[in-house]
């Protein structure tokens, strides 16, 4: 439920936050 | 420390040594080596000029090298260390050294710090939280009604900006996450803890023999 997330734990639900990707063949 | 051909000397010509940038970071040599091969796919994937340039690190992100996306963007001047536009292989080695899961929760903090300080003015300001969270609904295509973010910000801003002067500083910051630890799962990659067999395709290309320190 988004409302009851602050601001930043929605952010960094960004895929770009998740460097983990760099490493995906 | 690790020894270092000369052919992997030459493979690293124009780059920093991996022997240096491992005795700097969290990453052995070897791992230092496996990071080369990353980073040499990267840097050539649209260019092969052995930078990694926003087109490439944005294609190595989303498989999509026209994605623009603020917080790509913020990512890669944060790891544009020199300002020069590029990725060079030791600012690519260091930057990811921050999401070692053996980093400082002090260095995570101050990374996250900054990546959020979007306009670089030591605060994170109320608009800017905002601005990022328009640009996660709109990459997410979720829709919340403006009086919605609204209050999500309210909450926010209640729970961090414990001196009410409508911004975020760097200790307000670090309490706030020290509160909110799930704040800094993006800054831990877990297995940057032994890339070498997390990622064997780099490794078959490793010439540096690793001396048992």
């Amino acid at each position: 439920q988004p409302t009851s997330m602050n601001a930043f734990e929605l952010i960094s639900m960004s895929r770009a936050l998740d460097l983990g990707n760099l490493f995906e063949e | 420390m690790g020894c270092f051909h000369s052919t992997a000397a030459r493979e690293f010509s124009g780059h920093e040594n991996p022997v240096k940038l491992a005795s700097e970071t969290a990453f052995s040599v070897s791992e230092v080596e496996a990071l080369f091969e990353l980073f040499k796919r990267i840097s050539s994937s649209v260019v092969d000029d052995g930078l990694i340039n926003k087109e490439e690190f944005q294609l190595a992100l989303f498989q999509n090298r026209k994605k623009e996306n603020l917080f790509a963007n913020r990512i890669f001047d944060l790891f544009d260390v020199k300002r020069k536009g590029v990725i060079d292989f030791g600012d690519f080695v260091r930057s990811l050294n921050v999401f070692h899961p053996n980093a400082s929760l002090e260095d995570k903090t101050d990374f996250s710090f900054r990546l959020y300080d979007m306009d670089c003015t030591g605060f994170i300001e109320r608009q800017e939280v905002k601005q990022m969270l328009i640009a996660l609904l709109c990459e997410s295509e979720m829709k919340l009604a403006d009086d919605t973010i609204e209050m999500i910000l309210d909450q926010t801003f209640n729970d961090a900006d414990v001196d009410r002067d409508g911004k975020i500083d760097k200790t307000e910051w670090s309490d706030f996450v020290i509160k909110n630890p799930s704040l800094l799962k993006i800054m831990t990659l877990p297995y940057l803890r032994d890339i070498t067999t997390t990622f064997p395709s780099f490794v078959f290309n490793s010439e540096v023999d690793e001396i048992a320190t």
